[in-house]
């Protein structure tokens, strides 16, 4: 464990009570996209099935596992319930079949082992790499975000970036490296890298967010 | 390889 780690789990964390204090403050999920929030409930439940027979080989990871899990499944039915209203489907309509499709090829590709588990997990990794494509489809969109979404998105891309520094650092000090984790982990940050520009150029210069 | 196996990792 060191501390890109921390800060990147740490930041996970903090997206996903972004957004649910963004959907309580506005009373809306207006801009989420659903297909995302769906896509991720799917990353969580195939990767962390080890929960079940790990769960004391790291009470940070497990409480980790859980919280993830359970507050996205609670963002979903935020907004297929309370939220309902606010949803789209007009604007949230990027082809998932075609990132679930490419990700369980992927897996099928390249697992560590051909088991389940390992194949369910290498599912999880690719396809966590691309399940933010709705979400920022739909910033396309509309071509603007509300502020507080936008914080959202910089952390929840923060996270997997902040892993990059961590797999560095495991790969130089402990000479572990975990190939599959980091090739997906890059792509994944390198489709937030229009997002962070307009981010620090914006927002972060208080304006709002509106693609050019 | 055996010990990429080792999921620590969330």
């Amino acid at each position: 464990m060191n501390l890109f780690r921390i800060l990147g789990d740490l930041s996970h964390l903090v997206s996903i009570f972004i957004l649910l204090q963004k959907m309580r403050s506005t009373r809306s999920c207006a801009g989420i996209s659903l297909r995302t929030q769906i896509l991720y409930l799917m990353v969580y439940c195939t990767r962390y099935l080890d929960i079940f027979w790990t769960f004391n080989a790291s009470l940070y990871n497990s409480s980790m596992k859980l919280v993830f899990i359970l507050s996205t499944a609670y963002t979903i039915y935020l907004m297929r319930t309370v939220y309902k209203t606010a949803l789209d489907p007009q604007i949230d309509t990027f082809a998932t079949y075609y990132l679930v499709g490419g990700a369980g090829l992927l897996a099928v590709l390249f697992p560590y082992k051909y088991t389940v588990y390992e194949v369910l997990w290498s599912f999880s990794i690719w396809l966590e790499s691309v399940a933010i494509l709705p979400q920022l489809f739909m910033l396309q969109r509309t071509g603007e975000a509300e502020t507080i979404t936008t914080h959202y998105l910089f952390a929840l891309g923060a996270y997997r970036a902040l892993y990059i520094p961590n797999w560095l650092y495991r790969w130089f000090l402990e000479g572990h490296f975990d190939p599959i984790a980091t090739v997906a982990g890059i792509i994944q940050t390198l489709l937030y890298s229009d997002f962070f520009y307009i981010y620090y150029t914006k927002v972060l210069k208080g304006k709002k967010f509106e693609l050019p | 390889y055996e010990e990429v196996l080792v999921k620590d990792e969330l």
